[in-house]
């Protein structure tokens, strides 16, 4: 890697985008732009704030040839696809992207939030990088816009001019990395994933497929950059999609994809105020309703009218006799349910509502 | 930058100027040169730029070299911002 000091001294940025290309939708555009910082600041102190008028540290446009004051041109199709400076007054941190390529998101073309996180490593200071596998790395490879876009020699760059996290929101002490037959694992969130299971734990995911043994084990951010860690629920719904619940907020995610628009607020689903997290969730295929634990109360939701079911919340240790007052994590495999809580997990029959099996939470890794 | 057609040497050469003028800085180190001295300086700059891409340093335009030449990319130069 290379960098450019002394970078930006403020870590708390802004950025404008001055104009918008016509190959993508306007949300589009601001998703990948947002996604593109993201990338850096989920490494870095670095927060980035959008505005919409007047001078940001980082400005944002779409040109083409020689364009107004900047030193730098493009030249027409494919060849250079943008450029930025690094940090400081005026052009500092200034970002354009040559409207004569074609803009895409997930397409053919040139996907707008891979160069845009990469613009952006320049725009805060990184020059190029000759590691073939460094977004830095000066030509554009058509990466999976879905993984984490970032080597250790991005992060390792990037780092040397702001440093890493703040202490206060670093690893939380102790091990950081989770182990799969630690006798003492708990789960933050489980859900289905059409033919998958994923367990999720800090800043991991273990996924198992239901029909083969193998357990992989990645980084949240590897699939989904733009979801939080420490998720506290999940749970995939009827129609193909999973949602993921952190304090008052949850984000829907299709296949590898967050859906825009996303997050939104828990209230939207008919919580009330008083009702700050969600500890599990999970959906009963077969009747199309999920049940959302929230401290010893479990509410029911109607997948079909997407409306809270009436007569509810019911307090846990009644409704569902024997897996005691709270639940950590829940998911449904083939027509039972699975409740975590802390190193425990209960088999559950909900035609005869009993219990129908108790083991530690990780019999599913094959320890 | 052209596509990868057959391209004769004099082409080759030009998009290959242009190429280093635009991202290591061949232009401005070399404006001053005699003729014969600016052919050592180009050489020079392939031999970075090959360097700098895990190519073979050759000091020649061959095939791998102007494959990457031709590839899409950002616009800021690998050298000397």
């Amino acid at each position: 890697y290379g960098y450019t000091l002394p970078g930006w001294r403020r870590h708390n940025l802004t950025y404008r985008i001055v104009n918008y290309t016509p190959d993508m939708s306007r949300a589009d555009v601001d998703e990948a732009i947002r996604n593109g910082l993201e990338v850096w600041s989920r490494v870095t102190p670095l927060t980035f704030t959008k505005t919409s008028r007047g001078i940001a540290d980082i400005m944002i446009a779409f040109r083409t040839r020689v364009h107004g004051r900047c030193p730098r041109y493009f030249d027409g199709p494919l060849g250079v696809l943008g450029h930025a400076f690094p940090p400081g007054l005026g052009l500092g941190g200034d970002t354009h992207f040559d409207e004569d390529e074609n803009w895409t998101k997930d397409g053919a073309g040139f996907n707008l939030f891979l160069v845009a996180a990469h613009e952006f490593g320049h725009a805060l200071g990184l020059s190029h990088s000759n590691d073939q596998t460094a977004l830095m790395f000066p030509n554009y490879v058509s990466l999976d816009p879905n993984k984490y876009p970032l080597s250790q020699d991005d992060i390792n760059g990037i780092q040397s001019i702001y440093g890493s996290l703040p202490k206060a929101s670093a690893k939380p002490k102790g091990p950081t990395v989770p182990h799969a037959c630690d006798p003492d694992l708990t789960f933050d969130a489980v859900t289905t994933l059409r033919r998958e299971v994923m367990f999720f734990k800090g800043r991991h995911v273990w996924r198992i497929y239901y029909d083969i043994t193998d357990v992989e084990f990645e980084l949240i951010s590897s699939f989904w950059p733009l979801l939080p860690t420490d998720i506290q629920a999940a749970y995939e719904n009827p129609k193909d999609k999973i949602l993921v619940f952190k304090d008052d907020n949850f984000w829907m995610i299709r296949g590898y994809a967050v859906l825009p628009d996303y997050p939104k607020s828990i209230h939207t689903l008919g919580f009330p105020r008083h009702v700050k997290k969600i500890d599990a969730a999970v959906c009963d295929h077969s009747l199309r309703k999920t049940y959302f634990f929230v401290g010893i109360w479990c509410w029911r939701f109607d997948e079909a009218t997407q409306t809270m079911d009436k007569g509810y919340p019911r307090r846990v240790v009644k409704y569902f006799p024997g897996i005691g007052l709270r639940v950590d994590a829940a998911f449904q495999y083939k027509g039972f349910f699975y409740f975590f809580r802390g190193s425990k997990q209960f088999e559950y029959d909900p035609k005869a509502k009993n219990i129908t099996r108790m083991m530690k939470t990780n019999t599913w890794f094959q320890c | 930058f052209p596509t990868a057609r057959k391209m004769d040497p004099e082409e080759t050469m030009h998009l290959a100027q242009a190429y280093l003028n635009q991202f290591y800085s061949l232009e401005i180190e070399g404006s001053h040169l005699v003729q014969s001295k600016n052919r050592t300086l180009i050489d020079g700059k392939i031999r970075e730029m090959q360097a700098f891409f895990g190519l073979a340093v050759t000091g020649q335009l061959d095939s791998n070299t102007l494959a990457i030449m031709t590839t899409p990319r950002c616009g800021v130069p690998d050298v000397g911002q």
